[in-house]
């Protein structure tokens, strides 16, 4: 018990700091989980602490709306590097997102699509969802209750708007 | 692997049959408020084996098209997840169906018991008990806020 | 004390409707409140329906995510006018909201700021902080904690771009 | 009447004495995520008397700039609302000061209890105690979502 406890917490606690990093676009971001009591982790709790880039260690209770979302998402990511599902449904992530965030955030789901893991997004901002490769439109039709329907578009057929994009300079 | 398509028949606002996809490496769904998107997600967690309270529903029965207006358009409903393995480039199809208050489910067709569905899903990668994988609407800061000792919970699960 | 319910009651559940059709824009759209007990109604609980335009009566918890945050937002106004606070503080109520409903709900709270109340939103979102009169700008600058500093836009000094907007066609 | 100017004094991440407005009709705060937009709410509901909980702080001297990394930038902080009234024009500040673990209130500048103070707020139609008025990140939905008894204690309130 105490061995698969440890081995899926030293390999989260390891990935999610460059996980932080690689969404905030930022080396100068930080993330870290610490079990309370080190010789028997599973009876106590464990802590995560995130320093946003460009500020200072705080109480996570400190963080904005935004901060917390991404704060959210390396911890999410990070759990998937131990135990890969093949897919991810994310409704409406970005609610809380600034334009600056939403294009990191779509930037890494964009380039972990490509090797590690297949993404589903639900989104009504068109700053993150113009960077997937498929969009799924769904439209009501009248009638006693609402009706679904589906239109698909392939967004693949078209050149990728972001296809030169450098690296965000952090 | 991936998903590739979804099967819908009479769940939630999609009435009858409707086939949704493919779903790329990347896919977006939009639309207005109200349309369905977030039903579609419903739609995707149940086949997976979601329980019913994580799907906005109180019954089974409620997630039947029109039920909540009280007219519903069959007495079943169901949905099928076609998920194609990455290195054989094989198709498994995944179905679970609404009768009455209970749930069935099939492989490939052929009706299977829940266990053997859910151990079918968990070779894929799929545990849906520990949930890392699906985000419902205006729950993704609350990843981030769990208390320690919720953190340690959720180790354990995954673990 | 039955006295001064109902009179709150009967005033908040007169004006509802008219203001659920106003925010949506739409005639079709419904919205009532009504006690479990009217004989007694401070001993019972009250229900709270709404009806989206183009859809039929069912309960309030199968709606979506923006249909709530409208819904939320007519009862919020509905109280306002029973005990009328002179402004308003709104932080990223809009989170949610697709852009019609944005460009709704902002084109409701310009007409009220006019006559009724003063308005002080926040908001990421372009389509709706750009039917208001003055931005407050925050901008972060770097120091031990984050230090925030302030800037005032004045846009009544530029041409409105809604002006000549039609009322939208329910 | 309406809020014509905000006076922050170390308040949160305002260091210093900051004054912010002039507040018009239908006036928006923008700017990115962690800039200080909610804690400018917080510095209109904390003047309006709102109570510490929901100003996302266990204590009042939380509040002063610095205290969450341990170097509060001074051992008080203030934030005063400039009000003006619709008919007359004439202008009343409200000012609450932290000072160690408890809060002062100035109205004009002249010293007052907390009873003064909000007996004044409510000649204006200002109730913090219904809360009314002020909507916090993330909240807009329940308000829809409360329960037939919940709603019925916020009538209860009102009137
Ligand atoms: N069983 C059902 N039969 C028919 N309609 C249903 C059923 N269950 C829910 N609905 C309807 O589906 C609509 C909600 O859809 P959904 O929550 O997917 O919207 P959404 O596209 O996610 O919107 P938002 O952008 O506001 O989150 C509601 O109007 C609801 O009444
Ligand atoms: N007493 C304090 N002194 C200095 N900084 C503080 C203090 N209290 C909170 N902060 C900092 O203020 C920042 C949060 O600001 P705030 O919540 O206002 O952001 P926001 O602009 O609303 O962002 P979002 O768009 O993400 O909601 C945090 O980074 C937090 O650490
Ligand atoms: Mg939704
Ligand atoms: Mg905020």
């Amino acid at each position: 018990r105490y061995d698969r406890f440890m081995h899926c917490f030293d390999h989260v606690s390891n990935r999610i700091d460059e996980i932080y990093k690689a969404l905030a676009r930022n080396q100068s971001a930080q993330a870290f989980l610490g079990p309370e009591n080190p010789e028997e982790p599973y009876l106590d709790g464990v802590n995560y602490n995130c320093v946003a880039p460009g500020k200072r260690f705080r109480p996570m209770d400190n963080l904005s709306g935004g901060e917390k979302t991404v704060a959210a998402l390396a911890l999410l990511f990070a759990i998937h590097s131990y135990q890969p599902a093949p897919f991810f449904v994310l409704d409406e992530i970005d609610a809380a997102l600034d334009n600056t965030n939403i294009g990191k955030v779509a930037a890494y789901i964009r380039e972990q699509a490509e090797i590690n893991f297949q993404c589903i997004v639900i989104s009504l901002k068109e700053e993150f969802y113009n960077r997937s490769d498929a969009l799924i439109g769904i439209y009501p039709e009248q009638g006693d209750c609402i009706i679904s329907n589906v239109l698909t578009l392939d967004l693949t057929e078209y050149t990728d708007p972001y296809v030169h994009e450098e690296e965000d300079s952090p | 692997g991936h998903l590739k398509y979804i099967e819908v028949d009479n769940f939630k606002s999609y009435r009858g049959k409707q086939k949704i996809g493919p779903f790329k490496k990347f896919s977006a769904i939009i639309g207005p408020n109200g349309s369905g998107k977030s039903n579609l997600m419903d739609a995707i967690s149940f086949v997976l084996g979601e329980k019913t309270s994580n799907l906005r529903v109180k019954r089974l029965s409620d997630l039947i098209h029109g039920a909540p207006i009280g007219q519903p358009a069959a007495s079943r409903a169901s949905v099928s997840a076609i998920y194609t393995d990455a290195e054989t480039k094989k198709e498994t199809v995944f179905t679970r169906i609404i009768s009455g208050s209970s749930s069935d489910h099939k492989i490939n067709g052929k009706g299977v018991s829940s266990q053997d569905y859910n151990a079918e899903l968990e070779k894929i990668g799929v545990l849906v008990k520990s949930k890392n994988f699906l985000v419902f609407q205006g729950t993704v800061e609350s990843i981030a806020m769990k208390n320690a000792k919720e953190r340690t919970a959720m180790f354990e699960e995954i673990s």
